[in-house]
């Protein structure tokens, strides 16, 4: 028996959001711990890695370990059908291994919905990513992230992230020009959602595809603060911290010169 | 002049 209960059912709708560029079907792991995933997108290029624990959710069992293969396009077309403010709970039952169930409640309990879903058997390739300290690890407010992102994409397909502990800059070429962007760290902030701060052992700078940080960013309304853990030669992680439940993490593979 | 890489040349699968 697998159940979870989320009275923030919209953060569904978000999460899905944050994937849906990226992969069109997932394995759900969930466990005593909680609900994760991790899958590459079809290029191999990037990943995507959620972690929700169990403590998060208002109500959570999970009475033996559960693989849900999930057409994330199927999951998004029911996800649909719940208003922003009903509460969410994700059930399986072990005599029915072939399904999952998704049971909307609006918040005065007046309309019930629930709508039960075929799972897939995905052979999904899981990566071993190791607990790495990264170089830098820069922590700057999602929407300013996003805003770079857009901006340095209508220059060039690449971006070139150059981080010393004045600040982090961004640069693209095309065949319009050039653009640069450096946002210093922040000296003194008010709210720590709108800081800018550099955590940083060596300056590094690596080139990435913008195509794929755009994609990242869907995930903006996640959270209000968004996280870069850069190291020389490495793939970039880009987080978006879950509150009090977990993260939405982003791997991109850098461009490296032959 | 840079090729963009794919996590597979980064990290295994288990």
């Amino acid at each position: 028996m697998f159940e979870a209960r989320l009275v923030q059912g919209s953060l569904l709708k978000k999460i899905l959001e944050a994937t849906k560029d990226l992969l069109t079907e997932a394995t759900f792991d969930c466990s005593s711990t909680g609900m994760s995933l991790q899958a590459m997108d079809s290029s191999h290029v990037s990943l995507v890695s959620l972690m929700l624990r169990s403590d998060g959710f208002d109500a959570y069992r999970c009475d033996r370990n559960l693989s849900m293969g999930i057409n994330l396009t199927s999951m998004t077309k029911i996800i649909k059908c719940s208003s922003n403010d009903d509460v969410v709970t994700i059930k399986a039952d072990d005599n029915n291994p072939d399904t999952v169930t998704f049971m909307f409640e609006s918040p005065n309990q007046e309309k019930v919905s629930d709508f039960e879903m075929k799972l897939m058997d995905l052979d999904t390739e899981h990566l071993g990513i190791p607990e790495t300290d990264y170089s830098v690890v820069v922590k700057m407010p999602a929407q300013e992230f996003q805003r770079v992102c857009r901006d340095m994409s209508q220059i060039g397909e690449s971006v070139t992230i150059c981080c010393t502990k004045d600040g982090i800059r961004f640069s693209a070429s095309g065949d319009l020009g050039t653009g640069n962007i450096k946002i210093a760290q922040s000296a003194n902030v008010d709210k720590e959602e709108e800081a800018v701060v550099i955590e940083m052992q060596e300056a590094v700078t690596l080139t990435f595809a913008l195509r794929y940080l755009n994609f990242f960013t869907r995930a903006t309304s996640l959270s209000g603060q968004v996280s870069l853990s850069m190291s020389p030669e490495v793939p970039l992680v880009v987080e978006y911290k879950i509150a009090d439940m977990g993260y939405m993490r982003y791997y991109l593979a850098p461009k490296i010169e032959d | 002049p840079q090729r963009q890489r794919t996590l597979t040349d980064f990290y295994r699968s288990v």
